[in-house]
């Protein structure tokens, strides 16, 4: 049996929101641990990890550990049906061929149920290597989203490139051409406000903005956004999930491979 | 020419 209970069920609707665009269908593996998902979109350009510890929970029972494959649209659907304040329950039994999902409304005496169908999904996984990064940058996570979405009226593709404390943010097409360019931020007054630049070496490198902006809906996440670069390998980007008492819960990370000239 | 790469060119399945 397998039954998870979040009192605040809108992280699980802003999970939801900030990777149905980009994968239709997921598994979730879900352990003693936690739930966790790794799926890649359609093109392999980009991937998604979702990791949700147990203990953030309220209610956290895994007898043994379950695959639950799924149509991600379908659940969003679902999960539209539960209120922002409402508590969210999965459910799953050992073998049963699907999730039922359990909205309970805030202090009234509501209760919704609904079911979605679980999938045997051929899920191919990444081995992806615990390595340093060349540079990491933490910005608030609003605006990585507005210039992503500035550029891409610009042109397809951003290059990055960082050096000594700053970052800038360049695109360039048929109409003209756009940067944004950020530095560090001295004072912590607003930790979430800040923008913090840790670099080994200097980097330049492409991607492409279509996919930012559909990491970008992870904003509502998290106030702070972590993008990681290396040399001639895909960006990560992380936003950490918290919960209104800012406990750690786990984290949504993404990562686009770059664009390179050949 | 900018090349889109694919993710399976950097990582490797498990």
């Amino acid at each position: 049996m397998f039954e998870a209970k979040l009192i605040q069920g809108a992280i699980l609707k802003k999970i939801l929101d900030a990777i149905k665009d980009l994968v239709n269908e997921a598994s979730w593996d879900c352990s003693s641990q936690g739930m966790s998902l790794q799926a890649m979109d359609t093109s392999h350009v980009s991937l998604v990890a979702v990791q949700m510890k147990a203990d953030g929970f309220d209610k956290y029972r895994c007898d043994r550990s379950v695959t639950l494959g799924m149509n991600l649209s379908s659940l969003s659907k679902i999960l539209k049906c539960a209120g922002n304040d409402d508590t969210i329950t999965l459910k799953a039994p050992d073998d049963g061929d699907k999730i039922t999902l359990v909205f309970e409304a805030k202090n009234e005496s509501e209760t919704s149920e609904y079911e979605v169908k679980l999938m045997n999904l051929d899920s191919e996984y990444l081995g992806i290597p615990d390595t340093p990064y060349s540079v990491n940058v933490k910005m608030p996570s609003h605006k990585f989203q507005r210039i992503c979405r500035d550029l891409q009226q610009i042109g397809d593709a951003v290059t990055i490139s960082c050096a000594k404390d700053s970052i800038r943010f360049a695109a360039k097409g048929d109409l003209g051409s756009g940067t944004v360019n950020l530095c560090q931020t001295a004072s912590a007054d607003k930790p979430e406000d800040s923008v913090s630049i840790s670099m080994q070496e200097p980097i330049i490198q492409s991607f492409a903005l279509k996919y930012l902006n559909h990491f970008a809906k992870a904003t509502p996440l998290s106030p702070q956004v972590s993008l990681s670069l290396s040399p001639d390998v895909p960006l990560v980007v992380e936003y950490s999930i918290t919960d209104d008492d800012g406990s750690d819960f786990g984290y949504i990370r993404y990562y686009l491979a770059p664009k390179i000239d050949e | 020419d900018i090349e889109q790469r694919i993710l399976p060119s950097f990582y490797s399945s498990k």
